[in-house]
């Protein structure tokens, strides 16, 4: 089984 | 004082047909550059990043930067009032808190006019990091959405695996698995309707349907589409809007548990 990764924390907060 | 003149509406029109699945509202972003547009979806399992020139309409005015939050729903809403053939003005007053679209058949013989509100949308903007890609491939945009949706009828996930062979892609579920394969073309005359693979290493990473789904309703904007991959980073799927811009998907990859 896998996961849904999250997309916070590959992108910087600009 | 905001202006834009688009010669066709109804490219806006396929522009916000492939980015109203994934969000309910988002921040339209004008400068002298032209629009952008980055959000994520609920979820932040997506990214949509859209980017229009402002040397790709017909006329573009914008005195001060200005950030236009809009219910993409209603946006749609005045986008159906439009002809397929009918240009299109956005206009906006600085600090207005409704945005007016105009919409002008080419002999003139019939002008509309709808004012939106605009709403106050508490976006961030986020820094999308350079990334060298393991793979890039470009194939033809209906080839990848016919793939997609053949492949999303029997499992909720699609294994992208990309060599130097070829790129493939495998799905499965409770009736069975599909795989579909991908070798690279030589057609190197007609770019558009080729497959071409750049890789540096061969990956395999897994995403969900559903959203790759959502993608592809960006298929009407473009001949061709590039899917950027590379371990531990977000897929980027990219459509190029033809003289005006592109409109560039990231997804995060599904993870072994």
């Amino acid at each position: 089984t896998s996961t849904q990764a999250r997309l916070d924390g590959f992108f910087t907060v600009l | 004082m905001f202006e834009a003149r688009l010669a066709s509406s109804a490219t806006f029109k396929k522009v916000l047909d492939a980015i109203k699945d994934l969000l309910n509202e988002a921040s339209f972003d004008c400068s002298d550059a032209g629009i952008q547009l980055q959000a994520m979806d609920n979820s932040h399992v997506s990214l949509v990043s859209l980017n229009l020139k402002s040397d790709g309409f017909e006329k573009y005015r914008c005195d001060r930067n200005l950030t236009m939050g809009m219910n993409l729903a209603s946006l749609s809403k005045v986008f159906r009032c439009s002809g397929s053939d009918d240009t299109v003005t956005i206009k906006a007053q600085d600090d207005a808190d409704t945005v007016t679209f105009m919409f002008e058949a080419k002999k003139q013989e019939k002008i509309s006019d709808y004012e939106m509100k605009l709403m106050n949308l508490d976006q961030e903007h986020l820094g999308i990091p350079e990334t060298e890609f393991s793979c890039i491939i470009k194939l033809p945009s209906g080839e990848f959405a016919r793939i997609v949706r053949d492949l999303s009828q029997f499992g909720e996930s699609i294994v992208i695996s990309c060599t130097k062979e070829g790129v493939k892609f495998s799905t499965q579920g409770d009736i069975g698995t599909g795989n579909v394969k991908l070798a690279q073309t030589n057609n190197f005359d007609k770019e558009d309707q080729s497959v071409i693979i750049d890789m540096q290493e061969p990956v395999s990473l897994t995403f969900s349907c559903e959203y790759l789904n959502s993608f592809t309703k960006a298929t009407p904007l473009s001949n061709q589409v590039t899917l950027s991959l590379c371990d531990n980073v977000p897929l980027v799927v990219e459509y190029q809007i033809p003289d005006l811009g592109h409109l560039k998907y990231y997804l995060a990859p599904k993870i072994e548990e």
